[in-house]
Formats: C-alpha cells, sequence, structure tokens
C-alpha cells in the first residue's frame, strides 16, 4: 500500500496540541465517527499515533486532568464504536490495531529503558516528560483482550455455519462419490432450507479475506498467528464433533476428503506465512481422525499401528468413531467387536479426558508482544479529510 | 547525571470496569 508519509518543517517536534473543549470534536472525528476506508493509504494505526502525539502534549505541558480526561474518552470512544460495530470485523479489527498501537506507544515512549532499547535518538526525544502511564497501560491491555474476544467471535459467527459441509460434506476429489457408503449418498443432513452448502475454498475466501484485512490495518503479525490458531481449533472441533456424532460421515471415503481438505488448510496457512502459528497443530485430531477412517481395522497389528498413531484422540472418541465406521459396500466388513476390545485393552493405560466432545468454545489465552514502530511522530502527516484542523503541530 | 530525567509522576487510573460505571452513571444522569 501507499504510505503517506512526509516529512514536516523542522521545528515540528511531533505533539499535537488542542484547546480543552475541542476533545469531544477530536474523539468523535478520529474514534466514534471515524471510517476505517477513509484511512487507506495513510500511515497504519494513524489514529493511535494522533492520539499519542496528543497525549504527548498534554504531558509537555504537565497537565494530567487533560491527560486523564484524553486517555478517559479515548477508551470509552472506543467501547462505544466496537458495541456499535458488534458484527463487523473491519472496524473490530481496526480498532484492535489502533488500541494495540497505542498501548505500544505508551511503553515505547514511556522513558522505561526496558522498551527503548530499539529506538532512535530522536524517538528518545519524543517520549513522555512528567507522567507515567503504566496504569492507563493495564487498562488499554485489558481493553485489547476485549477487542481480540469480539473480534474472534465475529469470524468464527461468519466460518461457523461453514464448517460442516466444506470439511465433510462437499466432495472435490473426483469420483470419489462413488464410493460413498451404501444408503447415504446425497445425505445433506444439515441442509434443510435451500442450499446451504459451502465448499472449502469459500472458507479460504473468507479466511484470505479476514488475513487481508487485518494485515492491511497494521495489526501486530504476532497477533493475526494467534487468530488463526483460535479460528484453525475452531474449525477442528466442530468438524471432530460432527464426526463423533454422524454415522454417514465415518467413511473411508470422508477420511481421504478431510485429509486432502485439511492439506489444503495448511497449504493456506504456508502461502500466507501462517504456518507458525500452531494452527496446524491444533488441528491434530482431525488429522488423526481422518487416519483412523482409512486406516485398516482388522488384525492385532492394525490395534498396534491405531493405537501409536492416535495420541491426540482420547480413547473414547477412537472407539465411537470405530463403533460408527460405515464400510463402503459389501464387500467392506464392519469393525468387529472383538477389534474393538483389543483397541480398549491396549488404551486402558491411558488417563484420558472424560468428554467425548471438545469444546468448541474453548479459547487460548491471548499474548501482546510489545511491538515498537520504527516511524518518528514528526514525520506523520494528518490527512485534511479526518476534519483535524483544530489541531496544533508543535 | 546531568542527562537523567526527573521521575515521572504516577497517573492513578480506574479499571476499565470502573471507567465503564462511570460512563454509565454519566449517561443515566444527562437528560
Amino acid at each position: 500500500r501507499q504510505v503517506t508519509v512526509q516529512r514536516k518543517e523542522k521545528d515540528f517536534q511531533g505533539m499535537l496540541e488542542y484547546h480543552k473543549e475541542d476533545e469531544a470534536l477530536l474523539i468523535r472525528n478520529l474514534v466514534t465517527e471515524l471510517k476505517p476506508q477513509t484511512l487507506a493509504g495513510t500511515v497504519p494505526c494513524l489514529p493511535a499515533y494522533v492520539l499519542y502525539m496528543c497525549i504527548r502534549h498534554a504531558d509537555y505541558v504537565n497537565d494530567d486532568l487533560k491527560v486523564h480526561s484524553l486517555l478517559t474518552s479515548t477508551i470509552n470512544g472506543i467501547k462505544k464504536v466496537l458495541k456499535k460495530h458488534n458484527e463487523d470485523f473491519e472496524m473490530t479489527s481496526f480498532w484492535l490495531s489502533n488500541t494495540c498501537r497505542l498501548l505500544h506507544c505508551l511503553k515505547q515512549y514511556s522513558g522505561d529503558e526496558g522498551f527503548m532499547t530499539q529506538n532512535t535518538p530522536k524517538q528518545n526525544e519524543h517520549c513522555l516528560k512528567n507522567f507515567d502511564l503504566t496504569e492507563y497501560r493495564q487498562v488499554l491491555s485489558d481493553l485489547s483482550i476485549q477487542i481480540y474476544q469480539q473480534l474472534i467471535k465475529i469470524a468464527e459467527g461468519v466460518l461457523q455455519p461453514m464448517i460442516v459441509s466444506a470439511m465433510l460434506e462437499n466432495e472435490s476429489i473426483q469420483g470419489l462419490s462413488g464410493v460413498k457408503p451404501t444408503g447415504y449418498r446425497k445425505r445433506s443432513s444439515s441442509m434443510v432450507d435451500g442450499d446451504n452448502s459451502y465448499c472449502l475454498e469459500a472458507v479460504i475466501r473468507q479466511m484470505t479475506s479476514f488475513h487481508t484485512v487485518m494485515r492491511d490495518q497494521g495489526l501486530d503479525p504476532e497477533i493475526i498467528l494467534q487468530v488463526f490458531k483460535q479460528l484453525f481449533y475452531m474449525i477442528n472441533a466442530v468438524t471432530l464433533n460432527n464426526l463423533l456424532l454422524r454415522k454417514d460421515v465415518c467413511s473411508w471415503s470422508t477420511g481421504m476428503q478431510l485429509r486432502y481438505n485439511i492439506s489444503q488448510l495448511e497449504e493456506w496457512l504456508r502461502g500466507r506465512n501462517l504456518h507458525q502459528s500452531g494452527a496446524v497443530q491444533t488441528m491434530e485430531p482431525l488429522i488423526q481422525a481422518a487416519q483412523l477412517l482409512q486406516l485398516k481395522k482388522k488384525t492385532p497389528e492394525d490395534a498396534e499401528a491405531i493405537c501409536s498413531l492416535c495420541t491426540s484422540l482420547s480413547t473414547q472418541q477412537i472407539v465411537k468413531i470405530l463403533n460408527l465406521y460405515t464400510p463402503l459396500n459389501e464387500f467392506e466388513e464392519r469393525v468387529t467387536v472383538a477389534f474393538i476390545r483389543t483397541i480398549q485393552a491396549q488404551l486402558q493405560e491411558r488417563n484420558d479426558p472424560q468428554q467425548l466432545l471438545l469444546d468448541s468454545k474453548h479459547m487460548f489465552p491471548v499474548l501482546f508482544p510489545f511491538n515498537p514502530s520504527s516511524l518518528t511522530m514528526d514525520s506523520i502527516h494528518i490527512p485534511a479529510y479526518l476534519n483535524l484542523e483544530f489541531l496544533s503541530e508543535v | 547525571n546531568t542527562l537523567r530525567p526527573r521521575p515521572r509522576v504516577l497517573l492513578k487510573a480506574p479499571t476499565l470496569a470502573e471507567m465503564e460505571e462511570m460512563n454509565t452513571s454519566e449517561e443515566e444522569e444527562s437528560p
């Protein structure tokens, strides 16, 4: 993207001054009424930098009430905009990026040496002089967690209705429908009204759209990785839970299709440089379930192979899949009770969790690692269309 | 060391929940 950063006159010290009575207007134009799309082409997280430059001026003139008031209004403004747009991924991602950037700025320019190691001498000149904002950093960190949770909820809400059909029902491998279990062909229990089926490409397209928005808005790469780890966990849990409850999808052909789908998702992660997120590892139970559907299930050696392979599935889950397993045709045998007993005997030492289904609402704790910016405050240009002409550069 | 800045004053901040409470009561008070 084109980044609009231009060098200002040399006497601009990277501070912005405003009259106290203009604070409400500042919050309105920069936070509550701002549309993220209007900022395309500017430096990512511009609102955060503008707010920091305002805080810095209030700090410079030693006005603690002004700092308190601006930070409180900013935080309340962000909360208000998030409440109003609680189903809007782009808006939520935009304010997550900006809240984290403001938090990073309050660290980078705190004067605390631990946060200044990557600062240029010029950036060190832009540190706060009078106030320690540690407590406000905690508030911004708590707010970031809330925004992150809202972002995940929105993304999961969009993806969840697509998962079962895309992962378990849709057949993208040519000729596989001919080897579906007899009697279950073309079954589509989740599609009662109209055509609610999705292919995997639709899921991938949606994730690409999420990723592009977050990346373009300058959301910290470490946070983007955590978003996809969380979303992949949810895909894993929803798919596996359905598999554990539906006889019609416990077949060799679904195992084959599932493994192919997972490999497509892995490839997408690699293509977007997200493979270090731990997302694939969260899919391990599903990967093993797909393999379990494809393995032979007859001899004691087969039982041995299943037990050594399925380490991320509980005994209860393995047994359930074996019980539900549906032969492709009259030539393939059902899994025998004796074979299942052999498996149970081999796995009895394991201290497995008791519940059959995965918690699809489980959330990994999020971390916001410090990510200082190389931008210098005096290089930031405020576009006229933001209507912030009442801010004076100092 | 003449370059060492003077200590910064800690600005006490309410928690996020307290901020929300204050904000709600302000909204209720206003007509």
